[in-house]
């Protein structure tokens, strides 16, 4: 294994039973 | 056929020019051919290397910046594919539908099939309660013609992203698949990736082989980047995915690939030009019969198994993309950490070839919904780098590193067997499988 120049290493993960009934809403941007 | 050529092109999607007045359905095709006409050289140069399919990205035909009146010249009625039709044989059947008769055409001609995102209108009435007001309904569209030019399979985009306003969301998700001499197949489009259904659903329930994924996806550092995150949705799905991204370095668009369970096959990111880029790999027609297909990982075995790492740690909280972590910053050259954030612990042990004195790591946990820009539960466990040596930094796009790891292991008591692995290096490149490895027990570590 060589070195690796890592910026980011992640586990996503997504708990599917706790998720409202649709994703595609939310407030928007909080800009 | 044991194997096929896939191809995907990353369109720099031209768009219609900004206007008081909606198009005339005249200007709207103009539009809309000029990207054909772009689509169709990349379709053609595809076929002839051999591609037996080309997936092209979400909103590539018209762009994405409309509101329902303005993209109304842009639609046609497509109709569902049990019609058996060749809209380049019989263009009238339908109505006006010069955008499908030429997308037919090309796959026809070609002898290729071609995934495209158009808009589908349908009309309703005071009948149907969740009409709209203006008597139709709009949405955001895959369609898929095979090598005969017959529409074989048409997808309504079901999680709208938020600023999508010009289309309604379907009533009920749609779980849409076709077979082909060459495996079976399942469509969705660009946001729908987060989802259970149709994402999960479709490779689950319906078995199929590969996905095709026309998307519009901006990149967000650290964690939502394009390449890196479907590349590790294809992997933990383990199915291949043909992702088409629209090219827009503007707005930060880029990142198209051809990923398999086993491999990135190839990908490309481009924050230097504007021009699209045509993709080709071979993969496997059916990943599950391979005796290199990864076998299914239990990602909180060892994280539950191993005690927490209790080393003198300070935590401090970070935002990444609205989500507040909770992080512990890597004091060493080499160490053990664990972060936790309610029901997930985030183990993480590692050694650098050096500890910089001019870049800081930090471990990072988020056990949560998150609510922007779209509503969904998330567990995280990351290693990042801070954008710089201050602290509240963590979190914050970061482009370049020189901190190398020489080992690394990263695991999670998660609550879910749905754990999607990110290794982005500097210059946000993709790590190579050769030199990490996902463990069945849920370990995410360099190899050797």
């Amino acid at each position: 294994g060589a070195p690796l120049p890592v910026l980011v290493m992640t586990l996503y993960g997504r708990v599917f039973e706790k998720d409202p009934p649709r994703l595609g809403q939310g407030p928007g941007k909080l800009q | 056929l044991d194997s096929f050529t896939a191809a995907v092109y990353e369109h720099a999607v031209l768009l219609p020019n900004a206007t008081e007045s909606p198009a005339s359905r005249e200007e709207a095709l103009l539009l809309m051919n000029r990207n054909l006409d772009v689509l169709e050289k990349a379709t053609k140069l595809a076929a002839r290397q051999g591609a037996h399919i080309i997936v092209t990205p979400e909103d590539g035909i018209y762009g994405w910046v409309f509101t329902r009146e303005s993209i109304y010249p842009y639609l046609e009625d497509i109709p569902a594919p049990e019609v058996n039709w060749i809209p380049c044989r019989d263009p009238q059947r339908f109505g006006y539908t010069p955008v499908q008769e030429r997308l037919s055409c090309l796959a026809k001609d070609s002898s290729i099939y071609v995934v495209a995102n158009i808009g589908d209108k349908k009309p309703c009435n005071s009948s149907d309660p969740l009409c709209p007001p203006d008597g139709r309904y709009q949405y955001n569209t895959d369609v898929v013609f095979d090598s005969e030019g017959r529409l074989v399979a048409r997808y309504h985009k079901y999680n709208l992203f938020a600023p999508e306003i010009q289309f309604d969301f379907p009533k009920d998700s749609e779980v849409v698949t076709f077979d082909t001499p060459f495996g079976k197949f399942g469509i969705f489009t660009c946001f729908d990736i987060f989802s259970h259904d149709p994402a999960v659903v479709v490779v689950q329930d319906f078995e199929v082989d590969s996905v095709l994924y026309p998307t519009a996806w901006y990149n967000t550092l650290p964690l939502l980047s394009a390449v890196p995150f479907h590349s590790a949705w294809a992997r933990a799905m383990r199915v291949n995915l043909l992702a088409a991204n629209t090219h827009n370095t503007r707005m930060h668009m880029t990142g198209s690939g051809i990923y398999s369970p086993e491999a990135v096959k190839v990908y490309h990111y481009d924050m230097e030009t504007e021009s699209g880029q045509l993709l080709l790999s071979e993969l496997r027609c059916r990943p599950r019969s391979q005796p290199t297909y990864p076998a299914a990982v239990d990602w909180s075995a060892y994280a539950r198994s191993v005690k927490p790492f209790l080393s003198e740690q300070t935590h401090f909280p970070g935002l990444i993309y609205f989500d507040e972590f909770t992080f512990t910053k890597l004091k060493g050259k080499t160490g053990n950490y664990t972060v936790c954030q309610k029901d997930l612990c985030c183990h993480l042990s590692y050694k650098m070839s050096e500890k910089r004195v001019d870049e800081v790591y930090a471990l990072g946990a988020f056990d949560g919904l998150h609510t922007v820009e779209g509503q969904y539960y998330l567990q995280i466990c990351t290693l990042l780098k801070c954008q710089t040596t201050d602290l509240r930094t963590c979190g914050e796009p970061v482009g370049s590193a020189f901190t190398t790891f020489e080992e690394f292991s990263l695991s999670g008591t998660f609550g879910t067997s749905y754990v999607f692995p990110q290794i982005i290096l500097s210059g946000s490149q993709l790590a190579p499988e050769r030199h990490y490895e996902v463990s069945r027990d849920g370990r995410l570590q360099s190899r050797g």
